[in-house]
């Protein structure tokens, strides 16, 4: 079934989030509107920063997670 | 910190405050960075000298969505500021988002808070993990002094400790919830939540929320204190009362409610008692359990009277319970009390103790 606006707007969501604060590689992630193994291992890595339960998956306490105000420097990674 | 450790070389760091944001008065500003500056200055060997004009190491600027660096900011909340490690040119600068609402209290983004943080990137610290740490990249209002023991020992790491070191008090640690030792100071339900309250923080506990949730008390109520030390839900008044010392609040949700905070003893409590343990509403019979010490005295919600005969002993009335409570909270007959780290569910009905437990069992621990 297509994935319904509010769960494509979640994964959008989660994909700049990652892109940004976790170096996920640009590129279409979620083509069959399942996340790819690049984005679960990224949503894991954050998901473990955050000391969340690590699933892998968008659940809600992620999604929460975030939306939050914060800061614009990467968690992990070189900085470029 | 940041991948190879990247740090400045000299102790003499210079800072320049490039433009200004109209949400605040200019000497705002000055004083915000000042301070923010000052948190990190009290612990390390570190200075920090103001420049007008030409290239400082810190250049500090307020800029919205594309504002130079290809880095863009994203409009109002989101990403709030970001800032550069140590480094030749743009390394140290530190960039705020002018779309934010920028304060210097808690109605919008507190500047000082974020400058904090933000300078702790051009001083080299990366982000932390721990939610009570000025370093951890998610924003959240708190007063009095920023940083936590672990953002002392990131920076002191680097810097070393301040020669001429006055006192500072850092924040605590947050509070972790699977430590076997872990004690509560309140816990009370709020429209079907659990809410459980632990030094500077609260877990929120939802039934559809598969872990609980830390935040700062600070962060959700900047009024209330720090401290919480007993609340209950009247749900038929659809209020939660909070209580710290001789004072309590009154939330409705997460609201708080005007004409509070009031004195305890509004409740008939004697001027004796300074603190309650904890407290429970036992729906079923309109009545509120307040615990002080090693006594219990019981609230008439309807009449709002002290009901005569109290207060009476924990360790007589509530047999098989430890002679003091730190927290209680009460589901369909059970009294759960917590003390210490153990946690007890009290048959209200058969008065008696059916299961011990670790107070963290509670948080899936």
């Amino acid at each position: 079934a297509p994935l319904s606006s509010e769960d494509k707007d979640d994964l959008l969501l989660a994909e700049k989030y990652l892109r940004r604060f976790y170096g996920l590689p640009a590129g279409l992630q979620g083509r069959q509107g399942q996340p790819s193994d690049a984005l679960k291992a990224k949503i894991k890595e954050m998901q473990r920063f955050f000391n969340l339960k690590v699933t892998g998956n968008l659940d809600e306490n992620t999604l929460e997670l975030m939306k939050e105000p914060r800061c614009g420097v990467p968690d992990i990674g070189e900085y470029n | 910190h940041f991948p190879r450790h990247l740090k400045w070389p000299n102790t003499d760091v210079t800072f320049r405050i490039v433009n200004y944001t109209p949400d605040l008065k200019k000497s705002d500003v000055d004083r915000a960075i000042r301070n923010a500056l000052n948190a990190w200055s009290d612990v390390t060997p570190l200075t920090f000298k103001k420049l007008y004009k030409g290239n400082a190491d810190i250049m500090i600027s307020f800029g919205s969505k594309e504002h130079g660096d290809y880095n863009p900011f994203d409009g109002p909340n989101g990403l709030l500021a970001h800032a550069y490690p140590p480094g030749e040119g743009i390394g140290g600068d530190t960039h705020f988002d002018e779309d934010e609402d920028w304060t210097k209290d808690s109605s919008a983004y507190n500047l000082f808070i974020v400058a904090a943080h933000e300078l702790g990137h051009a001083l080299g610290m990366s982000h932390s993990t721990d939610p009570g740490a000025l370093m951890y990249p998610v924003y959240s209002y708190s007063t009095g002094y920023p940083l936590a023991e672990d953002d002392i020992e990131g920076i002191q790491a680097l810097y070393g400790p301040n020669p001429n070191s006055r006192k500072v008090k850092p924040r605590p640690d947050a509070p972790t919830k699977c430590d076997p030792m872990l004690s509560f100071d309140a816990a009370t339900e709020l429209r079907g939540e659990t809410v459980i309250f632990k030094d500077r923080f609260y877990w929120r506990l939802h039934p559809q929320m598969p872990e609980p949730e830390q935040t700062l008390i600070k962060s959700t109520w900047p009024s209330i204190p720090n401290k919480v030390d007993a609340a209950y839900e009247n749900p038929e008044k659809d209020l939660v009362i909070i209580f710290s010392g001789i004072r309590m609040w009154a939330l409705n949700g997460y609201n708080l409610v005007d004409g509070y905070p009031k004195y305890i003893h509004k409740l008939g409590l004697p001027k004796t008692i300074r603190k309650v343990d904890a407290a429970v509403h036992i729906g079923d019979t309109g009545k509120t359990l307040l615990f002080t010490d090693e006594e219990y005295w019981s609230y008439d919600e309807a009449s709002g009277t002290m009901d005569t005969g109290y207060p009476r002993s924990i360790e007589d009335d509530f047999p098989g319970m430890s002679d003091e409570v730190d927290a209680a909270v009460y589901h369909y007959g059970y009294l759960y009390f917590f003390h210490d780290h153990v946690q007890y569910e009290y048959s209200y009905t058969s008065k008696k103790v059916i299961r011990i437990m670790r107070t963290n069992a509670i948080l899936n621990c």
